[in-house]
């Protein structure tokens, strides 16, 4: 464990927590892709598996698990409690695109051809592209309210700090991960363009964004 | 390199 990790754990948790909080607060899910969310809480469900087979830490086992029940009650929210809010006319991204190279590419590049290390592959290639269906409805309705964008940049800032943590990881204890880096790389380069236009427009008072 | 039962990251 170093700073960057917990920075970026702690990032990631702000971003879960901030969507949790907005939709209950304001009782809509309005402008939330629900088919990330699934996607997300599908990512955590086949990466913690492990929580059955391998203790690491408190830390670890803790975090594990409020991941799941977060992202299962984000789930909850969007499609069942507050479901008359949901967009579906707007979140029309074609999961299946996703799911089917991710699927295969799972099989084919994977640290051991195991049940557990296949569905382990499959997070994190899953993870990386998870957030396509939000970018594409903001895309499509041209517009998202800043607390959506508040989410996406910790979402994003996450993924900064994981880089940086590899990087540290490598120097301090010859740690590399190849899978984890390159697909958490190419995660990162998705978010580099809202990262830019949330500076510039967000963080610069006009509350609102488009992407173009 | 990294043994593959040791996924410590979340």
């Amino acid at each position: 464990m170093n700073i960057f990790r917990l920075a970026g754990d702690m990032s990631h948790l702000v971003a879960i927590l901030i969507l949790l909080l907005k939709i209950w607060r304001s009782r809509s899910c309005a402008g939330i892709s629900g088919k990330s969310q699934v996607l997300f809480a599908l990512v955590f469900t086949t990466r913690y598996l492990d929580l059955f087979t391998s203790f690491i830490s408190a830390y670890n086992t803790v975090m594990k698990v409020v991941f799941l029940a977060l992202s299962y009650a984000t789930v909850y929210l969007i499609y069942m409690r507050f479901r008359n809010s949901y967009d579906s006319e707007n979140d029309t991204f074609r999961v299946e695109f996703l799911l089917v190279p991710v699927i295969g590419l799972s099989f084919l590049e994977n640290y051991s051809f195991t049940p557990m290390e296949i569905l382990w592959t499959f997070s994190i290639f899953l993870e990386s592209v998870a957030i396509m269906p939000q970018l594409f409805m903001i895309t499509k309705t041209g517009e998202a309210e800043s607390i959506t964008n508040h989410y996406l940049f910790f979402l994003g800032l996450y993924r900064a700090l994981y880089i940086v943590n590899w990087v540290w990881r490598y120097h301090t204890e010859g740690f590399f991960d190849q899978i984890a880096v390159v697909s958490g790389v190419v995660q990162t380069i998705f978010y580099c363009d809202f990262f830019y236009l949330y500076v510039t427009r967000v963080l610069r008072g006009r509350g609102k964004m488009s992407l173009p | 390199g990294m043994r593959v039962d040791d996924h410590d990251e979340l």
